[in-house]
């Protein structure tokens, strides 16, 4: 009452109920960004879901927290407040008709993608093991975006990215993928297609597979997946609750 | 014997003090809110594993936001963190006491947390939120 000179800054002392409690969590979750509901416990199909990401991603994790102290930024990541992986893929083949080009393509769902987040960039990462046929040759291997698939001809393609490397290379190949995202931020809500094309040095075609670029049969560490580096284009207005 | 006694009562007051401050996942140094200390930096830990998020959240498993609490009267010294327009404030609250209010401890330098965790489609996603942990306490 203003009279009685309480400690300034003493808090109400009583247990919170349980829907209290769980509105709480739920107010918790919104000041730090994350979704609503935690993801249901671990299913045992999570356990064969590809490992690469979360590796990946907790690189990237550990360089954030560097980055909060001083160390020098990754690329992307500096102008970057939130970063997605892409896990969740359907990936088809054509390497058996011998006259048609031959290709890999990869199908991503991108509807968890928050409202208001602007791309800064976007990968898509897809391993290489050492390839003998042919032996020490240049390969090309390049990316599209699929924007139209049509039954009776050929899909419509957006180039994205090239890349030149030997057919002895192992490791991580790195494909910029962002001048895709002007698309894909218009329809959430339809898969993004890349397909990738693997050519030698004379301009014969070659199945990616032959190549050493690994798809989803390979070592869960291995498997390809996408990364989007976002920026939030407005500070969230939080609505009163 | 007695001593003892009353020093475990006191013990148990501040266990019970800590313990009603401890709603689920988040714990505070439990005297921030008694003694008279002047404005300074509290312990508060929200623990992700006690909010029962581990499923979903990849890491930290917490991480420390501290709060600012205290004292902010005149004299303020360096430590602080006052501003002249505080030193002022807390001056004609000495004499105004009813009209002007006290000098507020708050965070002068906030600082990010970084957040891994998956979302509903197993996607893993890094969140960056700004703001989250308190580096510095001040008058204001």
């Amino acid at each position: 009452s203003g009279h009685r000179l309480r400690p300034p800054y003493v808090f109400p002392q009583r247990r919170l109920g349980i829907h209290e409690r769980r509105d709480m969590q739920r107010e918790i979750l919104a000041v730090l960004g994350l979704p609503e509901l935690p993801r249901p416990r671990a299913s045992p199909a999570a356990s064969r879901q590809p490992a690469s990401a979360p590796l990946f991603m907790l690189d990237l994790y550990h360089a954030m927290a560097d980055d909060d102290n001083g160390g020098p930024p990754p690329p992307h990541l500096g102008r970057s407040d939130l970063v997605m992986s892409f896990v969740n893929m359907v990936e088809r083949d054509r390497t058996l008709d011998y006259q048609e080009p031959h290709w890999k393509e990869f199908l991503f769902d991108l509807t968890q993608i928050p409202a208001g987040e602007a791309v800064t960039a976007a990968e898509f990462r897809i391993y290489k093991e050492p390839s003998t046929h042919p032996l020490n040759t240049t390969l090309h291997v390049s990316m599209f975006e699929v924007v139209q698939e049509h039954s009776n001809r050929e899909s419509d393609l957006f180039f994205l990215d090239l890349q030149t490397l030997r057919s002895g290379d192992e490791g991580w190949l790195v494909l910029d993928i962002t001048a895709a995202s002007d698309r894909w931020l218009l329809s959430h809500n339809k898969d993004l297609g890349l397909r990738l094309y693997v050519e030698t040095q004379d301009g014969h075609s070659m199945d990616p597979g032959l190549a050493g670029l690994l798809g989803q049969q390979a070592p869960r560490s291995r498997q390809p997946f996408m990364v989007g580096f976002f920026r939030a284009s407005q500070s969230p207005v939080r609505a009163p609750r | 014997a007695v001593r003892p006694l009353k020093r475990k009562r006191q013990l148990n007051k501040t266990n019970q003090m800590q313990h009603s401050n401890k709603h689920a996942g988040v714990f505070d140094d439990g005297h921030g809110s008694r003694g008279r200390d002047v404005c300074r930096r509290h312990e508060l830990y929200v623990s992700f594993r006690d909010l029962g998020w581990l499923d979903s959240v990849i890491a930290p498993q917490g991480y420390s936001a501290y709060y600012c609490a205290g004292e902010c009267n005149y004299p303020m010294n360096s430590s602080m963190n006052s501003t002249n327009h505080a030193n002022m404030q807390a001056l004609i609250h000495l004499t105004k006491p009813d009209v002007v209010p006290k000098v507020c401890c708050v965070p002068t330098e906030l600082s990010a947390i970084s957040v891994l965790y998956y979302d509903r489609s197993n996607n893993v996603i890094l969140r960056k939120e700004r703001n989250m942990v308190v580096q510095a306490c001040g008058c204001h």
